[in-house]
């Protein structure tokens, strides 16, 4: 039997917005250490890597490892029934083909139960290691929203070059072009508006701006995004969760 | 013009 208690729904459905446009449904892997996803967008370019550790939790228990496939346009749909501050809290029981849903109001004496229908979904999963690093930055994840929409009205495209004391951001399409650098920043009142670069090798890396545009709607999730970007090889963008992570796996562009 | 590569030239499948 799962039985997973958010402190607040608001959490479970910044955690399905990022997700939902991206991939349709996926198996939530449940075990005794909390709730793991991976998928793959339908053209296989980005890959989405969650992890809700237990402590995430307001309560936790998984007796047996399960498997709940979800379409999380549905989940949405039901998660959004509740208030943001309602505790809410998923279960199921093994072998289960629904996923009970319950809100709790915090002050009202009201409870809403809604039960899901489960998938079943056969997902081919991608092997990805531990990935070497040539650049890290960190940087609040609302600037990077910004660089990312203002770029995208530009070109499809978003290059990003990384030096030691820098990173770029530049597009050119028919219209124009546009760029922004941003430094690396030690802002002691306010360190969420801080700003880390470090750098083992110079980086020229261009993205979908598209899937940039989706990886974005995970801003509301963290104040802050980690990008780390290795030459000629996939981005990973990770907003931090209170325990866990949203991990997005980027495929690069390359030059024809 | 730039040529979207996929992931799975990268992460083999398990």
């Amino acid at each position: 039997m799962l039985e997973g208690k958010f402190e607040e729904a608001s959490l479970l459905k910044k955690i399905v917005e990022a997700m939902k446009d991206c991939v349709s449904s996926c198996n939530f892997n449940c075990t005794e250490n909390g709730i793991s996803v991976q998928a793959v967008d339908n053209s296989r370019v980005l890959l989405i890597s969650l992890l809700i550790e237990k402590d995430t939790f307001e309560e936790y228990r998984c007796d047996r490892n399960i498997t709940l496939g979800i379409g999380l346009g549905s989940f949405s749909k039901i998660i959004g029934n509740g208030a943001n501050s309602d505790y809410l809290t998923i279960q199921a029981e093994d072998d289960a083909d629904t996923l009970g849903i319950i809100f709790e109001d915090k002050v009202k004496d009201k409870i809403s139960e809604y039960n899901l229908k489960l998938l079943d979904i056969d997902a081919d999963l991608l092997e990805v290691d531990a990935m070497e690093t040539d650049a890290t930055i960190t940087l609040p994840s609302a600037d990077f929203a910004k660089i990312c929409k203002d770029m995208k009205t530009l070109s499809e495209s978003l290059q990003i070059t990384v030096t030691k004391d820098s990173a770029k951001f530049q597009s050119a399409g028919e219209i124009g072009s546009g760029s922004v650098v941003i430094k690396p920043k030690t802002d002691i009142d306010h360190p969420e508006e801080s700003i880390t670069i470090s750098l083992d090798k110079p980086i020229d890396l261009s993205f979908g701006s598209k899937y940039l545009s989706d990886i974005i709607k995970a801003t509301s999730l963290s104040q802050k995004v980690t990008i780390k970007l290795t030459e000629d090889s996939p981005g990973v963008f990770e907003y931090k969760l209170p325990s866990g992570y949203l991990r997005f796996y980027l495929a690069p562009k390359f030059d024809e | 013009s730039k040529k979207q590569s996929s992931l799975t030239q990268f992460f083999g499948k398990t």
